[in-house]
């Protein structure tokens, strides 16, 4: 059995040793909860100000 | 056949005719007769002439076998020119009867005629032409003829049945398809073949074959190596295509059994049918088209010598190679079935709804209570694997094999990275995983389904405009895996699809054949989960061979954080 995900185009940044291992055609040994990969977002979400962070003068 | 006129011994069919006449004569039996009577018979059903048009369909019953040939076009004289080789055996039945039947859209599969053949009989004729004419016979008046069929039978000499067994099975190993082996493809086909003796001086063999040094063996001279080999001491201890020990049997029924083992396992005769019955060979074949097939009798695979091959993974955290186990017959099953034509003939003919139906009687048979002693040669074999410390209840809760297949594990086993930042997304599933950037880099260097597609995949109940070109991450589980499969990203989940499929294996030999698309052809189930940090996520989770049960903990409309648990995998259809 294997699960598939799929993420949106540029939505994440898979862990590099991950993709070159894959790109050498060699599957990963990986347990639930490593980390997989980081959003591509959040540098974007940093920039952009929070909504709970402000306030109404 | 054996003879040419420079050789000393007589030819193949006088020595065979003789062994006949010897048995016929009861007194003059000799220590060799139990030898004598094994051969492979080949009949062709030619061509028949019938008393009317129609288009027409022959079976051929051995035993408690049938093969059939193909239907043939509107005529009064069908030619069908379909071979089988059949098993003649000591004490076997050697009566074939050939059955002709008309077909077409008013009468399906109208009984016309009928004869019987003793194959004996025809083979003990001293003529050199192997063909007959016969009269079929009405099946409601035996001395009424319908009909006559034309018909070719004769004898393999062994030793040619032995080459071109060995080139048959010899072209499995050559990986790299180029005609010539290896010593390491060499060293896998020996490991094998469950010889042990051979396993330890497969070099030496190999040198045997290399006649000109150059490092590599051409089919032909290793075929004949491996003959010549044959006739002074086996190298075949268990047979690679369904794992039954050899050596109680004579050296030409081990290369009997093998043969037609292979036949019915490639599907690579013409008259097809056989493998569609109760009793068919092919049954041990198609058990073998996944590992997970093969857990319950890794004991015997063991035993009986059969070296396991082994596929590299990277672990990542120690960031070391390790091998995986998985048999080697598994191997050479799953290769031959999966990246060939006619490993895929096989598949188009049956092979889908025998795996279907597998898979249902393992579920079965693993929620039933007599399953739970499997547990205990499955930890014994999967020792380094399996971590005991870590499964929340201990072995003896468990009641079925199923249970423990779907094991927990105690809180905090598995640490989830980052747990509480919802932009770093983690593993799913404790697997062998693939990730590409993009899902071209993904078809240019793992899925070699031609018909793969995102689209096919997430199937056609979802928009999957916004996947066209994501990033794709693939976790495969082996059978000794914690099976419970977990949420990679936080947020909603929007929707599930239940998409139903066939039950391939999901192993890399399998997702790497050009002729195969496991991923959208296999049963699954898609869920899209809606995130603030990753947009939308589809989350596939695809069953296999044996393992076609799928269960979800959370359903639609739920609120959920990485690392939850999100369902499991089990044994079922």
């Amino acid at each position: 059995s294997t699960v598939i995900c799929i993420f949106e185009k540029d939505a994440i940044q898979i862990d590099e040793d991950l993709v070159a291992n894959s790109e050498r055609s060699l599957e990963t040994l990986v347990s639930v909860g490593m980390k997989l990969g980081i959003s591509t977002r959040k540098e974007t979400q940093e920039e952009l100000p929070s909504l709970e962070k402000c306030s109404i003068e | 056949g054996g003879g040419d006129d420079d050789a000393p011994e007589p030819s193949f069919l006088s020595r065979f005719r003789r062994r006949l006449h010897r048995r016929r004569n009861p007194g003059s039996l000799t220590v060799d007769a139990p030898l004598d009577f094994a051969g492979i018979a080949r009949i062709e059903i030619i061509s028949a002439e019938m008393q009317f048009k129609d288009r027409w369909l022959a079976c051929l019953s051995l035993g408690e076998r049938t093969y059939k040939t193909v239907i043939s076009d509107q005529t009064d004289k069908p030619e069908w020119k379909s071979e089988k080789k059949v098993l003649l055996e000591k004490h076997g039945p050697h009566i074939a009867r050939i059955s002709v039947f008309e077909t077409n859209r008013l009468s399906k599969n109208n009984f016309v005629g009928y004869c019987e053949i003793d194959l004996l009989e025809v083979l003990n004729k001293d003529s050199e032409d192997n063909i007959e004419v016969i009269h079929l016979l009405d099946p409601s008046s035996s001395d009424k003829t319908v009909g006559s069929l034309t018909i070719s039978c004769y004898v393999e000499d062994p030793i040619e049945t032995e080459k071109s067994f060995a080139r048959r099975v010899l072209a499995v190993v050559d990986y790299n398809e180029d005609g010539k082996l290896s010593y390491s493809e060499f060293s896998d086909l020996i490991n094998a073949f469950g010889n042990r003796v051979a396993a330890r001086k497969k070099e030496e063999l190999f040198n045997q074959a290399d006649k000109n040094g150059d490092g590599v063996v051409d089919m032909d001279e290793l075929a004949t190596l491996l003959a010549i080999q044959q006739e002074k001491e086996s190298l075949i201890s268990s047979c690679p295509v369904c794992g039954e020990t050899l050596e109680k049997l004579n050296r030409i029924n081990a290369v009997i059994h093998l043969t037609l083992c292979f036949d019915e396992g490639t599907g690579n005769q013409i008259m097809t049918g056989g493998f569609l019955t109760d009793k068919q060979a092919s049954y041990g074949w198609m058990f073998k088209l996944s590992e997970w097939a093969h857990f319950s009798s890794y004991d015997v695979g063991l035993n009986s010598g059969s070296s396991a091959s082994h596929i590299l993974v990277i672990d990542r955290r120690t960031k070391r190679l390790v091998e995986e186990l998985i048999d080697g017959k598994i191997v050479m099953s799953m290769r031959a079935i999966y990246q060939s034509k006619v490993g895929l003939i096989l598949i188009d003919t049956g092979a889908k709804e025998i795996l279907q139906n597998l898979s249902e009687k393992q579920g079965r048979q693993m929620n039933s209570l007599e399953s739970a002693k499997d547990i205990p040669k499955f930890l014994e074999f999967f020792k380094d694997q399996i971590r005991l410390d870590e499964i929340k209840y201990p072995i003896e809760h468990f009641k079925t094999f199923n249970e423990f297949f779907i094991r927990e594990l105690k809180p905090g086993a598995r640490p989830i990275a980052h747990e509480d930042d919802g932009n770093i997304a983690v593993c799913a599933a404790d697997s062998r995983l693939m990730a590409f950037k993009s899902v071209d880099d993904s078809l240019r260097l793992w899925i070699k389904g031609r018909k793969f597609s995102i689209q096919g995949l997430l199937g056609v109940g979802l928009s999957s405009e916004a996947f066209m070109h994501g990033s794709l991450v693939i976790f495969r589980l082996a059978p000794q895996d914690y099976h419970r499969f977990h949420l990679p990203v936080s947020g909603v989940i929007e929707s599930f699809l239940e998409i139903p499929g066939c039950l391939y294996t999901v192993n890399p030999i399998a997702v790497n054949s050009k002729y195969c698309n496991v991923f959208t052809e296999n049963k699954r189930t898609v869920s899209i989960i809606s995130t603030k940090e990753f947009g939308k996520v589809a989350f596939v989770a695809i069953g296999a061979t044996m393992v076609g049960s799928m269960t979800f903990v959370r359903k639609q409309g739920d609120y959920v954080h990485k690392g939850d648990e999100f369902g499991y995998f089990s044994f079922g259809g």
